[in-house]
């Protein structure tokens, strides 16, 4: 399983949570405009969290962080 | 198995519910407008709660917390 | 497996039957208007019954709880 | 494996009959009008049995109870 | 895999015949006019039967007992 | 899988070969009309032969035994 | 993985061919006019062939034996 | 994984080759007009060759060995 | 997995190239004019190159050897 | 699962990231404009990000990385 | 899983790149105009690259390595 984001702008963060009984950050990574993250849940991470103007890319189909 | 919610507002709370005999809160996260979050079933986790104005995508399609 | 559930008054009811020889209940959900719920079938609850105003998310698709 | 039971009036019964090489019963669960159930082919039930007006929803579609 | 069986008249018969190398009845069931049957293959059960008026559901589709 | 039969006449014969190096009759089971039939293939059966007027259902479709 | 095949006059013919180093006769088994065989591949036969007028329903759909 | 293959003309040949480091032929089968060969890939045979007027039936579809 | 080769003219050349750290010629195998040649992937080959005028299936649709 | 890159320009830069508690720089990979690179997610490499005038081809559906 | 490349000139080139922690060259091959390559992904290689004028058939369709 793994999902795509695409920043639309500097500065946008993917934070990936932990597995396990304790949900803690295990890594953040930001991602400029333009850029292209792929990112699969593995054994660390079983939960992910996007902030910022970013369109993410998931099994439902894509999901704009925007609201209007 | 994971689903995705962006929340429509400030305070707007994923609870995961412990996996096991007992049902309690194993965590708490609380998401910002705008922010998407992408959470797994886990080892820890085997039911979620979700207050707040936000979309939830799963595999049966979107789900809105609103009532029109 | 998971189901999900949208609550559409306040104390709508998600119980957890035990799996096994014995049928009990495993947990009792209260759920508020609004609030979502994702439920895995799981070692501890192989049947679910829901009671309330509420809206039930299926692999056979959305099952409303009224009755027309 | 699951299937859900929409109850359409008080008295619905969901029997669940044993696995193995005898055919008893297993469980039965009375259901009232607008109550869901959802309930799984487990190691304790091979086989279940529906009395009463319902709906049951299953890998084949929706069956009624009612005769025409 | 499981199968669902409408009965559409008193005394249907589902029988279960016994799976390995001989073929004897494992246990017989009566359905009365509106019962729903919904019945697994098992260690138990190899084959089955059916008699009386009824709806098979399947996964070839809906097979009706009746000849036209 | 399994595979179902509809027996159009009295005497509808449903036979089971052995699985194995030798092929010989595993078991025979007479259909009468409106009678319906569901047998998997098993680890004592791994051949079927149907004869007489009726309609057999697999995962190829419906099959009539009737020529033209 | 079975196929199913239709006799469309007597004596067609189906062959078993051995599984192995070697390829010799495992099983011929007579069909007659309007019977219908269904046979899986096995431990004992990897390979089959028909002779005679028939209609075999394979994955692939359906192939007559007759030509043009 | 099986195929399926018709011979058009008397002659029709289906070479097997072997599986491992080494390609030999494993057996040749001849196939004479109308008759309809199934074959596996098996522990034995990796490849197969067929030479002659024939339709193979395959996972991409039909394969006619005639040229225009 | 395997793929299909129908070659169009005489002297059309299947080659196996070896699976492992080493990637030499496993196979070559020659085809003639209307040759039908099935072929998997296996433990001894992971890469396969062909040459001459022909028409490749794979699971991506069929793939002709010309240019223009 | 792999994923495929099409470089528009040069200097296109795959960097893939490690699996494990950290996240640290495994690889990065430069492409030159025409250039299609396809890479696994594996053992060693849990997440890619993408640098550049890029289509990043994903189960999701092509993924450009510039922005209007 | 496995790609095809036709290639559309002499010299087009496809690189192996290594599986492991490392990531090097684990083997180049090149291919004259109107060749045909299937290759797997294996436990030696987890990513490719192609150089030159070509046509690569990938799980997300053809991708081509001219631009515009
Ligand atoms: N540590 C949690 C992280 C998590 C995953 N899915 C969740 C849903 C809700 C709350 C927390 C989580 C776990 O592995 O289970
Ligand atoms: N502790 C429960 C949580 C749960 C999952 N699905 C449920 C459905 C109903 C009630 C509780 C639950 C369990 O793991 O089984
Ligand atoms: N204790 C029962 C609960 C149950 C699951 N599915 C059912 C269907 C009918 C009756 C009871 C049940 C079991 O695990 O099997
Ligand atoms: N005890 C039986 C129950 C059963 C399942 N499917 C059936 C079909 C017919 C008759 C009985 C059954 C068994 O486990 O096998
Ligand atoms: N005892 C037989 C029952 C059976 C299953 N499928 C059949 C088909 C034909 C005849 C008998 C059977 C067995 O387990 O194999
Ligand atoms: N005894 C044979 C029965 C059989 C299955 N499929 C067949 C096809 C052809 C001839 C015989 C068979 C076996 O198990 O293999
Ligand atoms: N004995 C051969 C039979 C066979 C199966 N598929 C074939 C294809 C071609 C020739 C022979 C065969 C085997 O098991 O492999
Ligand atoms: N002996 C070879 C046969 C083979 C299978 N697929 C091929 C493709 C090309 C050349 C030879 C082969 C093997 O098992 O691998
Ligand atoms: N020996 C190589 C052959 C190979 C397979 N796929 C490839 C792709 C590119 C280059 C070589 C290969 C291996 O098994 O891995
Ligand atoms: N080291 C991390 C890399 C990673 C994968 N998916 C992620 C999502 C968010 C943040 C980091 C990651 C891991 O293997 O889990
Ligand atoms: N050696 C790397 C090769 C690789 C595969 N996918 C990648 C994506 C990005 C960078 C390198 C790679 C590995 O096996 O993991």
């Amino acid at each position: 399983e793994y999902i795509a984001i695409k920043a639309l702008e500097n500065g946008v963060t993917l934070i990936g949570l932990t597995r396990g009984r304790d949900t803690k950050l295990s890594h953040t990574e930001k991602l400029d405009r333009g850029e292209i993250m792929l990112a699969q849940f593995t054994e660390s991470v079983s939960a992910m969290k996007i902030r910022g103007k970013a369109i993410i890319y998931t099994q439902f189909g894509c999901i704009d962080t925007s609201i209007e």
